[in-house]
């Protein structure tokens, strides 16, 4: 152990653990989430090459064999409590994105709160049993956070009870999602519903991409990986052309809005359940900004106790670089941040499952609240997270700049997190809307 | 500035400093409503937080109105709002920030542990007014001298954490293969593992890279 961090740990005025039970939620918290993640990182299993010297197909293929050895490790310990899976994914992958993020994160958590229970059989189930592994396909090439301008079509036929999906314009093909690449079987598709000649505006539907057995596109899909990106080395973000494909009625997600086999269109009873998936996303991404940050803190302040650099006084050794009033100007306001944003992401978890649970109740009131807060919380903690990721990345200097640092990793899997899933200008004026309006 | 300060004449681009020995000191503007800031009280910022989002939001609605006023579509309203409608948003989620943060104090029951967050959340705060001054200055809700003060007194929370830094971080509780950081190990045992982790980069698996002999050597060649 470096003697100067030994001292720093002498140093402290509190106990970090009873801390650390804050962070967790409770000690028992604690103890759970050590539990599960010594389960991962003592499994040779999930041994792994440093991702820093593989090449994007390499982490591609790691990544798809972790995630697979994940799932069936799941099972065979009994993991299903979503706090626990994530805590597991998180050790597995550690704080990396993996290809079958959309899986988790948003095709189950959509199949849950918008399937009928027929639904739920014919796909929850062995969606769950990854059977179906599937992704949430909703930007498209030319269209982003604005949904209304998404041009995908799916246009019910009543002759057969089907939907005919046909993405009309090359700026309408699917881009973005994360799996649909290579990894996914289906797609929840979000298209502009088209039936008895009236566009009803954006709906989801579940559409296979891929044969169950051979994995080969079916006919009238056209599906690819994107290519490499900033970061998310590991997800294969696709493309997916469609082109005339039919599916059954049964396919739409109808637990809210529905048509009838002759083609009526029965409104749902809030425009914004469509969305529930995006807010609870928001939500998630909160947290995953405290995340990022807390351990960006932790990089940058641990080394700058440990880095001796220059002099503060003539002739005396290098003092501990967090010694050094400028760095601690710029890492201690970030670390108060980190604190801050995960107690906020504490919060908007909490309130996203109260919420929720009156939604199923039939109580739509807060709804409107939940997605102004959402909106504007994932915006102001992304875009200060993502600058203060840099800011330590800096505050360690020369190497900072290191992949050895993780500094560098983090930013770009961070990074992102300001355009996707509601580009961040455009969310803090949903934000406004509501705040005019009210 | 010494030089200045001592009657020399400087030449060039720092010139301006010649004047700093005669400047006035310019007249304050008083503060359009009296300030009851306690800089050291986490409920008073929170309540100038909640202050400032709400003159924001009422100087976006207004603008709006101005707009609209000028014939403007509602559309073409909203766009052109646009700036101070970010502003709003931005402000008004910084207030909950705060307010969230001061709340979750009150959870706390260790007292040395309330202690050190406390700390925390009035950096948080107080670091959040330094970077806005100008919407509290403007809003009337802080004066002059006050925010001079928070400047001082942030640099009293920066000494009074530095004792507590690292422990703060290890309270995260990352373990070392999820952090995969060799600046940021648990043991702080950096260089030695910096110096073994660049030796397992691809381009040292051999002494002699093959580009050496496809390019290198036929160039020296051909010199």
């Amino acid at each position: 152990m470096n003697p100067d961090i030994i001292k720093e740990r002498q140093n402290a005025t509190f106990d970090v653990e009873k801390l650390t039970n804050i962070l967790d939620g409770g000690p028992e918290k604690t103890k759970r989430r050590r539990e599960i993640e010594a389960l991962v990182l003592s499994d040779p299993d999930f041994k792994e090459e440093d991702p820093n010297f593989l090449s994007r197909s390499e982490r591609y293929d790691q990544a798809v064999r972790k995630s697979a050895q994940m799932i069936l490790k799941l099972r065979e310990y009994g993991i299903a409590d979503p706090e626990e899976i994530y805590c597991y994914k998180t050790s597995v992958h550690p704080d990396r994105p993996e290809p079958l993020d959309l899986h988790l994160g948003m095709f189950l958590p959509t199949l849950l709160n918008q399937s009928t229970p027929e639904q739920m059989d014919r796909f929850f189930m062995p969606a769950w049993n990854l059977e179906i592994i599937g992704t949430y396909a909703q930007t498209e090439m030319g269209h982003g956070t604005h949904l209304r301008g998404l041009e995908t079509t799916a246009t019910y036929d009543p002759a057969t009870q089907e939907f005919v999906l046909n993405s009309p314009t090359v700026s309408s093909i699917k881009w973005w999602p994360g799996g649909l690449g290579k990894t996914s079987n289906h797609a929840i598709v979000l298209a502009q519903l088209y039936t008895q000649g009236n566009c009803h505006g954006l709906h989801a539907f579940i559409v296979p991409i891929r044969d169950m057995s051979t994995h080969e596109p079916l006919p009238g899909i056209v599906v690819g990986d994107i290519g490499p990106k900033f970061g998310f080395n590991e997800v294969d973000n696709g493309f997916l052309k469609l082109e005339n494909v039919r599916i059954p009625r049964e396919n739409m997600l109808m637990k809210y809005a529905k048509v009838e086999p002759d083609g009526t269109y029965v409104k749902p009873p809030s425009a914004k359940l469509t969305y529930g998936t995006m807010v609870f996303i928001r939500s998630i991404i909160v947290g995953e900004s405290a995340r990022a940050l807390a351990k960006s803190c932790t990089i940058a302040i641990r080394y700058s106790a440990v880095r001796h650099q220059s002099e503060i006084r003539p002739g005396e050794p290098e003092p501990q670089i967090l010694d050094y009033q400028t760095q601690q100007y710029k890492l201690f306001p970030l670390l108060a941040m980190a604190y801050a944003f995960t107690f906020v992401g504490q919060y908007m978890k909490q309130t996203y499952h109260r919420i929720s649970g009156d939604i199923n109740q039939g109580d739509f009131s807060e709804l409107p609240e939940l997605h102004a807060l959402s909106a504007g919380l994932k915006a102001f903690t992304t875009w200060a997270t993502n600058a203060a990721i840099e800011v330590c990345r800096m505050s360690c200097g020369g190497h900072g700049y290191s992949r050895s640092s993780a500094l560098p990793d983090i930013y770009v899997e961070f990074t992102p997190t300001c355009t996707y899933e509601g580009e961040n200008t455009v969310m803090m004026l949903q934000t406004a809307r509501y705040l005019v309006k009210s | 500035y010494r030089q200045a300060k001592d009657g020399q004449q400087l030449s060039g681009i720092v010139s301006y400093l010649n004047e700093a020995e005669h400047r006035r000191v310019q007249p304050q503007p008083v503060a359009a409503r009296p300030t009851v800031v306690d800089i050291n009280d986490l409920a008073s910022l929170v309540e100038v937080y909640k202050l400032r989002a709400a003159i924001l939001v009422e100087l976006a609605a207004k603008s709006i109105q101005q707009e609209l006023q000028r014939r403007k579509s509602q559309e073409d309203a909203w766009n052109n709002s646009a700036i101070d409608l970010v502003r709003a948003s931005d402000a008004h989620c910084h207030y909950v920030v705060v307010k969230l943060f001061t709340d979750k104090l009150g959870e706390i029951g260790d007292t040395a542990v309330h202690s050190v967050l406390s700390t925390l959340a009035l950096l948080y705060a107080l670091h959040g007014i330094t970077q806005n001054s100008g919407d509290f200055l403007q809003a009337g809700l802080l004066s002059v001298p006050q925010v001079l003060l928070i400047s001082v007194r942030i640099k009293e929370l920066l000494a009074q954490l530095r004792p507590n830094a690292v422990v703060l971080v290890d309270a995260f509780d990352f373990h070392d293969k999820k952090l995969n950081s060799v600046l940021g190990r648990y043991d702080g045992n950096v260089y030695e593992n910096l110096f073994d982790w660049a030796r397992r980069s691809p381009l040292n698996s051999t002494e002699v890279h093959d580009s050496f002999h496809k390019y290198l050597k036929p160039l020296r060649s051909k010199l």
